[in-house]
């Protein structure tokens, strides 16, 4: 699957 | 973190340095639009009240400090400089800011992941950082003159989101991201609304003459 996105952006 | 991704932090570190470098040794902020600056404030404040809830790295947490802190001193500078101020071009500034707040906020509270406080407010950042380079952009098409330092301000924060668009586009191909539209959505937006000044700042820039945008 695919990778869960975080909100590790600016 | 991919390239593209550092990229387009770091050009809009320089961005902010460059605005900076205007302010400070310059003692100038003229063709600045305050109201810009003002929405950026906002965009940051809303989108990075998380900043002492979650903790990504330590780069994430320095740059959002770096990013509250240098917008809220620019508009310090801008609006309380007594030297600084007096070269803001109030007259030509006229944007509404309520204008740009009032559909983001509306469109976040409609369009969101989770009907929840931050996570509106987070979306809300995003849609109103879209949008908050309008007022200068109509600043700079009232100038006369437009100065490098303001004109490569711009175009930095242009390429900024341009970096960030390569990069969804690597994080979902090559490291298998899933599927983030709103980011994605207003990321593309936001640097659509640079595309008639890349093409102004590229030719000025290839003819070697000075910007200046058509009224």
């Amino acid at each position: 699957g695919r990778a869960v996105s975080r909100k590790d952006e600016l | 973190m991919n390239a593209f991704r550092l990229a387009g932090d770091m050009t809009h570190l320089l961005s902010i340095i460059l605005l900076l470098h205007k302010i400070r040794a310059m003692k100038s902020c003229a063709g600045i639009s305050l109201r810009t600056q003002e929405l950026y404030v906002i965009v940051f404040v809303t989108r990075y009240v998380d900043l002492s809830m979650k903790y990504y790295s330590f780069y994430n947490s320095i740059m959002k400090i770096v990013f509250l802190g240098t917008s809220i001193s620019i508009v310090w500078y801008m609006r309380y400089h007594k030297v600084v101020k007096q070269t803001y071009n109030k007259d030509v500034d006229t944007f509404r800011h309520i204008f740009l707040i009032l559909p983001c906020f509306v469109l976040a509270l409609l369009i969101n992941r989770a009907f929840t406080v931050i996570e509106v407010l987070w979306t809300f950042s995003l849609y109103l950082e879209a949008v908050a380079i309008l007022p200068q952009l109509v600043l700079l098409q009232r100038s006369r003159n437009i100065d490098n330092l303001t004109g490569n301000y711009v175009f930095l924060l242009g390429a900024y989101r341009a970096f960030y668009l390569l990069n969804w586009i690597y994080r979902f191909f090559i490291e298998n991201h899933q599927v983030r539209w709103i980011p994605w959505l207003s990321g593309l937006l936001q640097t659509a609304i640079y595309a008639d000044f890349f093409y102004y700042y590229i030719k000025s820039w290839k003819n070697r003459e000075k910007l200046k945008l058509p009224a």
